[in-house]
């Protein structure tokens, strides 16, 4: 049964448009509060990026050391070529046995096509790379080329990110300035920051 | 009162939300699209411990170098890396030690650099999630500069109010509210017996109800 008047209803309506008008407040406070978090995170990001890049450059003169040690190294023609050579010959199928093990029990897929590859590897191999820890160099150059590519594409898909960040809180509803009269913000902290989250040398560069 | 937002009226929500939700939505894709993606596994590097299983069948199913961290377990294998070839040139070993201490101190840093690299990615990772709140807390609204397509000064309006016996197994008389919340299709919500149209806290409770399905069915 129909139960209430049209005026009922209508006054219904206003109460009920107050409680929707005062969640939509609530929602655009809640942006107001995220947006500051952004912006304490991103503060974070800054600092800790300067300690990654001073990281970078310590790391990276330390494998150019080690790469001009090795050249260095190489440069030595024939060292104890034939002790070497020996004892590498009796390493080999130790080191194939071992590896094959461990791969069948932890890495269980394979192992034929990995056992047939080792086994080139290891004829290819010299005992010279094998004494100069020439595995412990290339493993250190592939994990700089891996840690370069991770932080290429982070900074990149960041970059996207931050771009679009920029250009929503430029908007006009985030920018009003307070002391106009016709217009309440209610970010109304928020003074116009042409540039989020980008610094301006940024930008610049 | 975001009723003050505009000068001349009730506020257009065209204006005043138009780019949000998608604005949000691509910055949120732009974060999320690598993160959540499997092939974003940071590398791991512990060379000197070589516990990192995973990392080893990587490598050795790469290029096979991964078996040469099992030196250490054949004898032989042990003694090339012991082999002192001085005798033939005093300056070589001299410059084999300056290779493996600079090898010690790169791998440390690289460990160093990992480390960074991780918190770096965990920092990342806050504002994307931060940009997913952002999301979910604003989208409905950001959402309503495309539904408002007229300009009703009512955000909800109320069109039937009925009271009827509810049909659960114990039968007890309910209300019936059938309401529009901007442009939406009529949403009905049931409000028990208990809370009564005459209660202050009717409505609240209606309108309450009435956004949570609306919130529901955009996100849907």
């Amino acid at each position: 049964d129909q139960v209430v008047s049209d005026n009922e209803l209508q006054e219904m309506s206003t109460q009920g448009s107050k409680y929707i008008n005062k969640e939509i407040q609530n929602a655009v406070k809640g942006v107001k509060e995220i947006k500051t978090l952004i912006e304490k995170t991103n503060e974070e990001r800054k600092i800790l990026l300067n300690t990654l890049e001073e990281a970078k450059r310590k790391k990276e003169d330390a494998l150019n050391e080690t790469k001009d040690s090795e050249m260095k190294l190489k440069a030595f023609p024939g060292v104890c070529n034939e002790t070497m050579t020996a004892l590498w010959e009796e390493c080999k199928p130790c080191l194939k046995q071992t590896c094959m093990k461990f791969y069948a029990r932890v890495c269980r897929s394979g192992s034929g096509l990995v056992g047939r590859q080792l086994e080139e590897f290891l004829n290819q191999s010299s005992p010279f790379y094998f004494w100069m820890n020439g595995d412990r160099i290339d493993s250190l150059l592939e994990d700089d080329r891996q840690q370069t590519h991770i932080m290429d594409v982070m900074q990149d898909r960041f970059d996207r990110a931050s771009g679009i960040m920029d250009e929503l809180f430029q908007d006009r509803f985030f920018t009003h300035e307070p002391q106009d009269t016709y217009f309440y913000s209610p970010f109304s902290s928020f003074h116009r920051r042409p540039h989020f989250l980008y610094p301006k040398s940024r930008i610049a560069r | 009162s975001i009723m003050h937002f505009s000068p001349f009226g009730p506020p257009n929500f065209q204006d005043m939300f138009q780019p949000f939700f998608d604005m949000i939505h691509q910055a949120q894709q732009a974060m999320d699209v690598h993160f959540h993606s499997p092939a974003f596994q940071p590398p791991s590097m512990d060379i000197t411990e070589g516990n990192d299983d995973r990392s080893v069948c990587r490598e050795i199913r790469h290029n096979s170098t991964g078996c040469l961290r099992m030196k250490d377990q054949c004898d032989k294998c042990r003694e090339i890396l012991s082999v002192d070839c001085s005798a033939n040139n005093p300056s070589q070993a001299q410059l084999r030690q300056e290779l493996n201490d600079s090898l010690q101190i790169a791998e440390k840093l690289t460990q160093k650099y990992n480390e960074l690299l991780q918190s770096y990615q965990w920092k990342m990772l806050n504002t994307s999630s931060l940009l997913e709140q952002l999301n979910e807390q604003f989208s409905w609204v950001s959402q309503l500069a495309n539904l408002t397509q007229n300009e009703d000064q009512y955000y909800l309006r109320v069109s039937t109010v009925t009271s009827q016996t509810s049909d659960s197994d114990v039968p007890s008389r309910v209300t019936e509210v059938t309401v529009k919340l901007f442009d939406s299709d009529p949403i009905t919500v049931v409000i028990p017996e208990d809370v009564s149209k005459d209660n202050p806290k009717f409505m609240e409770t209606v309108a309450e109800k009435a956004l949570k399905e609306y919130r529901k069915k955009n996100r849907e």
